[in-house]
């Protein structure tokens, strides 16, 4: 909340675009503005008309350099907007820097992400220093058809303005902390010596030479890429990782997509009774790699590119336990199986789980 | 003599590090070294301030991590004080 809580003493407010970027059609500048207000109306009384020839509480406009509010514009990149309080005159003002590189998609800087920030400070809101907030001071890109207001920023406008009418209560996602002891895991990998963990939206990085532990978003590295990945394992090999979300994968060759993905896992030899892969590891020593569908496993032969005969087979048969794997990856020749909070350590040649730890274990907390 | 190029580095890096905190850390421009007090350089404490704020190790130094994230694109506003 800005100094002083500044807040609109009324909930419809109005606002007007003053000019448009020749860097966006006019429909597309209009869309990702009027979804930037969606964001803030969805959770608040607060509603926000567009009109077009008067004075409206928030003026939009792309402003170049020295503007005349005392606070030049830097050129591209660095400085991309800034909006002021709310009040009379320039109050709720939101000013872009026209020298960015506007789109509306994840090319350049996204209009609606950055707006529907922009329009935070408009409603009385300061940064934020969770890292997943909309109210982060630095951009970051997340598709805007999986946007969610993330809970941060509800619990900061709802100080300010209440709670929205709706009947029900609009929550939003929470940033994944390390050190929960209640954190799980949607998939993780080894990437080039570092271990990737992935949660919704953001990725964990636990890189061996490093104490703190990076939290992404995954677009932040793969803006193409969806959230929510369900599966990944690392082909160190052939410097590869491939990434599965309901019935599609994507391979990764080093850091960068490989063109062409993703593709279908019934490519890798699944029947299409398999829709989903919960959790995947290649075997370092064997290369041959193990996929997870609710109860059962799978082996995959690298080498031949396909699906090992006799499989699936059960979990308990192999790894000695009847758990759901979320996640797996090896390392040391461990293989590590991950089930809600706690995870397994299984030992490929004694073939029996030799230790039982919590999720959170890889983090220095 | 021209600047020795780490120097010239350094005195580029300094004069970012030092406009970045005075548009978001409130960092006074016109600190004066006989306005110097007894205590921690201001850029320093504001330097802290900013790496408590991004969640990075408060060393009161630009350390990579910490350039790294000054030159993330970001918004106009500053993270502390009222902008008006």
């Amino acid at each position: 909340i800005t100094t002083g809580n500044p807040k609109w003493k009324k909930n419809n407010l109005t606002y007007r675009i003053l000019n448009y970027t020749p860097k966006m059609r006019r429909a597309d500048v209009d869309a990702a503005i009027r979804k930037a207000f969606s964001v803030w109306s969805n959770v608040t009384p607060l509603t926000f008309q567009k009109v077009e020839d008067k004075e409206a509480d928030i003026m939009l406009s792309f402003a170049y350099r020295d503007h005349y509010d005392n606070s030049p514009f830097d050129g591209p990149n660095g400085q991309l907007a800034h909006a002021f309080q709310p009040g009379e005159g320039i109050g709720g003002d939101v000013h872009f820097d026209e020298e960015e590189a506007w789109t509306k998609d994840g090319r350049g800087y996204n209009l609606f992400i950055v707006t529907a920030h922009e329009l935070g400070h408009s409603l009385g809101l300061s940064h934020s220093n969770d890292p997943g907030a909309l109210m982060y001071p630095t951009y970051s890109y997340t598709d805007p058809k999986e946007f969610l207001l993330p809970q941060d920023d509800i619990d900061g406008i709802q100080a300010i303005y209440g709670r929205s009418n709706a009947a029900v209560q609009p929550t939003g996602p929470i940033t994944p902390q390390a050190c929960d002891p209640n954190l799980t895991f949607d998939a993780i990998t080894t990437l080039r010596g570092e271990i990737i963990f992935f949660k919704g939206r953001y990725m964990l990085r636990r890189h061996p030479e490093r104490i703190e532990t990076e939290i992404n978003f995954i677009s932040l590295f793969w803006p193409t890429l969806p959230s929510g990945i369900q599966a990944a394992y690392e082909n160190v090999e052939r410097d590869e990782v491939l990434l599965f979300k309901e019935d599609k994968y994507w391979v990764l060759n080093g850091y960068n997509i490989v063109p062409g993905y993703p593709k279908q896992i019934y490519h890798l030899g699944f029947p299409k009774t398999v829709k989903r892969v919960n959790a995947a590891y290649n075997d370092e020593t064997t290369g041959k790699t193990y996929f997870f569908t609710a109860d059962r496993y799978w082996r995959y032969d690298e080498k031949k590119k396909s699906m090992d005969h006799g499989y699936p087979r059960k979990i308990v048969s192999h790894f000695g336990k009847k758990i759901r794997v979320d996640a797996a990856f090896q390392e040391n020749g461990y293989v590590y199986l991950f089930h809600g909070k706690t995870q397994f350590q299984f030992d490929p040649h004694a073939k029996q789980i030799v230790r039982e730890m919590e999720s959170i274990s890889w983090f220095r907390c | 003599f021209p600047v020795a190029p780490e120097a010239e580095d350094e005195r580029k890096t300094l004069q970012f590090v030092e406009s970045y905190l005075q548009n978001f850390y409130s960092l006074q421009r016109d600190h004066q070294p006989h306005l110097r007090n007894k205590g921690e350089n201001p850029l320093a404490t504001k330097l802290k301030e900013m790496q408590a704020f991004f969640g990075l190790q408060v060393t009161g130094k630009p350390d990579p991590e910490t350039l790294e994230m000054m030159k993330k694109p970001r918004c106009g506003i500053p993270d502390v004080e009222q902008y008006v």
